[in-house]
């Protein structure tokens, strides 16, 4: 029984106690997903079970930024000519990229995985519908849609988050001059809606990581403002989505305003873990992923400046920016 | 990676779309 032993047991004796308490709480979470499964095979409405705020902490622990920082390092490094089939093949099989639309279809063109996850799509590969007004601005699924109603704005059904902490302060009028409706807003939603007989809509579009990631102008609009915040950066996958309420509102993202024919227009374009970058062509200032910033801040920019009283006009479908690794 | 859009329109703007599905860049995503 020599001192050796007797540490190495106290060491290893937390460890059963952290694997059985880990299981037995696996097993509880897993039994009661069960459980939700079963109503809903009945047609019962289960509500999502949302991450409590120990859990969210628990997770924003994890230095999301700093892994997301270095696997951006990771994929700057250009690879071997003979390596860049066989590693750009197995993202291309394991998250089902379909390289015929790509721009440049030679895998050994791309030095890195950096550059392949920036290609761009053959022009004729995406026709812009002409008959409509607002079209998607990036390849995805659909995650949410709809009116917004009482300022929160649904990530997924059932999940919500505020529509003021997302946009952050209203103080962005200025700059797009709108001409709001004379009677008093009651609240931030009203605020926004400048026109008599308009609501307030939104659009979640998650972009899987096989998809292109590239994102371009939902409609004809003229952007008058950017608005950075600083953020963790989470996953936003859809199962995320439903686990975690304010997801969006965690997360570093790019809130981009201004004006379209019917008023009030924003796209906002929200990181994650292993897309932690985003670029606004037209904006060189923007910087994202930096190591360090203050949490709940956000930085302000005007597109509208005195020889420019119009901001940066956008056409439907003109390039607009793009998500990086790292 | 996500992108939100947020406008105001016409009461009367209608998605055309069903939560899940897959979109690409250019299609619609609703009518006035």
């Amino acid at each position: 029984r020599n001192p050796a032993s007797l540490g190495l047991q106290a060491r290893v004796r937390p460890l059963p106690i952290l694997i059985a308490t880990g299981s037995g709480y696996m097993g509880y979470d897993q039994y009661g997903r069960y459980k939700d499964r079963e109503l809903e095979s009945k047609g019962i409405e289960v509500p999502p079970r949302i991450a409590n705020e120990a859990q969210v902490a628990l997770y924003k622990t994890i230095p999301t930024r700093l892994l997301s920082r270095a696997w951006g390092r990771l994929n700057q490094v250009d690879l071997p000519t003979w390596l860049r089939k066989p590693i750009y093949s197995l993202y291309i099989w394991t998250f089902g990229v379909n390289m015929k639309e790509a721009a440049v279809e030679d895998l050994h063109q791309y030095r890195n995985l950096g550059e392949f996850f920036r290609r761009k799509l053959k022009p004729q590969a995406r026709p812009v519908c002409d008959s409509h007004c607002v079209i998607s601005p990036a390849d995805g699924k659909i995650l949410h849609f709809g009116r917004v109603k009482n300022c929160e704005v649904e990530q997924v059904k059932g999940v919500t988050y505020s529509l003021e902490t997302f946009l952050g302060p209203h103080t962005w009028a200025e700059s797009i001059a709108l001409n709001r409706n004379e009677d008093d807003p009651t609240n931030f939603q009203d605020i926004l809606v400048t026109k008599e007989g308009n609501a307030l809509f939104h659009c979640v579009v998650y972009l899987a990581p096989g998809d292109y990631h590239c994102f371009h102008s939902p409609t004809d609009w003229r952007v008058a403002h950017r608005r950075h915040f600083p953020g963790s950066l989470m996953s936003v996958n859809p199962g995320v989505a439903r686990w975690i309420k304010e997801l969006f509102c965690h997360n570093e993202r790019v809130v981009l305003s201004g004006e379209w024919a019917h008023g009030f227009f924003s796209l906002t374009a929200v990181g994650a873990t292993n897309v932690g970058s985003i670029r606004i062509y037209f904006d060189k200032e923007l910087r994202t992923n930096l190591p360090r910033y203050s949490k709940g801040s956000f930085n302000d920019f005007s597109y509208v400046s005195n020889n420019n009283q119009e901001g940066i006009s956008m056409r439907k479908g003109e390039h607009l920016g793009e998500f990086n690794l790292g | 990676s996500t992108i939100v859009l947020l406008f105001e329109a016409p009461k009367d703007f209608t998605f055309n779309l069903k939560a899940g599905q897959k979109i690409r860049y250019g299609e619609p995503l609703g009518t006035m």
